[in-house]
């Protein structure tokens, strides 16, 4: 049974494809076979950056770690009740191909609640929400009371991650760990970075999740996407590591040790 | 008639609800009336920046600028095609009434190629596309060699603009004036900075757009979301400037003066 891991967030550009994309780096480098699944059928931005990687491997002869790549459509039914039965369908017949073949699937979410992120949000063992530190980002996952700082609900990601909940509830599968690091971190900004990682503290217990280490705002995390590669690749590519590089690394170590996969290291 | 800005970009989190945010602030200051629809229908981000100024001003007792807001609701008909007829028709409605007490109407899109999303672009005369400072971001306006940086062709949301120019041609409106500006830039990161920003410009002779200066990446601009209020109402709140906050504000002024817009000053 492949570990199904998910990254999911109704809020754009929170860093879900970025999240997906590294992760696959880190654990196709410790020689797992890993499915994937890009559910932003427009933007597939996931799938872009590795095929964006598979050119490079080809254009430069390398052997690059790749996953194996299901796409999905979206149903051209017009009754939507129709739609979302064929969609079912597709969804699940991908995941059981992947489920034969890989020991990891990931599947990348759009910033939007269609029906195949529904699925996704259901099947996953792991659920990866990455956030800005932000409280407009803040505002899907909770309400907050702008005075006391109190949370006063929750949002409507955190209402569709509850409705997955139950879904997978309901067909007995086991509960998901559901996960959230802070994405796109400044080294400044000390007093809305508290604000908002306080925040995020308080609301773990109330809406179970665990809050893991995040990453920083750094642009070795998105400069390398026209080649398809991560920072990981690099020592293979020769380069010279910044310090910033170190500790890049560092921080996926990080997330990696903290999301306690079965059979990894670190 | 009033004039329509729309802040569109399929690509999450490229900053459209701060940038309808800030520029409601800045026109608003200006004396217009301001009309205003958020197409983002779950999130409701800039409604909800809006609805946390209102509930700062009742709770200070203070008379803070408002724009008048229309929500739309999606269309629950199982037809795809009557739903869409249905949602022209509110659309239209939506806009004809903001138009008939309004010198200006700003509607912000969604992170996604809904319906609303595609009326809202057909109908701007103004389309404010922000991008932040990232190839991962550039491709979703087009597809880049990564060898030799060129542009290879229009990718989902410029061919998406140009479904709308030409659904605007053919109604016999005037051209759009599209503007794409940066966001979240970083003081640093020279490199990936100066190769994003070439390709901005060279793109935009090729599909047609204009690039205005944008803004940096500064706490300013989200941190007082909870309270609905921007920089540029921090004077009238009794707040002392620091640097950021000076610097910050003649970005605004910067990308207003730049945007052209009927009847403003700067
Ligand atoms: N830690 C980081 N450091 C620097 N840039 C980052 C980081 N994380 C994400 N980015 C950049 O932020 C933007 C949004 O990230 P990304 O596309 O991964 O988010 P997303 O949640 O997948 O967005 P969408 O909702 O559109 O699918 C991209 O330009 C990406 O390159
Ligand atoms: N110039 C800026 N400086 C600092 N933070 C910013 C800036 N612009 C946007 N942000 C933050 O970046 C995140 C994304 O911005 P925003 O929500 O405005 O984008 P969006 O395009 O409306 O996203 P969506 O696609 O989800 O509607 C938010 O957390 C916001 O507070
Ligand atoms: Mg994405
Ligand atoms: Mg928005």
């Amino acid at each position: 049974m492949a570990h199904v891991i998910v990254t999911g967030n109704e809020k754009g550009g929170s860093g879900k494809s970025t999240t997906a994309m590294h992760l696959f780096a880190a654990i196709a480098r410790q020689g797992f076979r890993v499915g994937a699944m890009d559910l932003d059928l427009r933007q597939t931005t996931f799938f872009r950056y590795l095929e964006n990687r598979e050119a490079f491997a080809r254009r430069t002869g390398q052997d690059l770690s790749l996953p194996e790549r299901i796409g999905l459509q979206p149903s051209t039914l017009r009754d939507r009740v129709e739609a979302e039965a064929e969609e079912e369908r597709w969804f699940t017949q991908a995941i059981a191909t992947l489920d034969a073949s890989c020991e990891f699937i990931l599947i990348d979410c759009p910033g939007a609640d269609s029906f195949y992120s529904q699925m996704a949000h259901a099947s996953a063992d792991t659920l990866i929400t990455p956030i800005n530190d932000s409280l407009v980002d803040f505002d899907l996952l909770a309400r907050m009371d702008p005075e006391t700082g109190r949370v006063l609900g929750p949002s409507i990601y955190s209402e569709m991650v509850w409705q997955a909940r139950r879904l997978r509830a309901g067909a007995g599968l086991k509960p998901v760990d559901w996960v959230v690091l802070r994405n796109r971190m400044s080294h400044i900004d000390a007093r809305n970075k508290r604000k908002v990682g306080d925040a995020l503290e308080h609301l773990a217990r109330r809406i179970g999740y665990r809050l893991v280490p995040g990453f920083s705002e750094r642009v070795i995390f998105r400069e390398m996407f026209l080649n398809g590669l991560t920072l990981l690749d690099l020592r293979d590519q020769g380069f010279a590591f910044s310090m910033s590089h170190v500790a890049a690394r560092q921080e996926i170590r990080d997330l990696v040790r903290a999301l306690n996969l079965p059979g990894m290291a670190e």
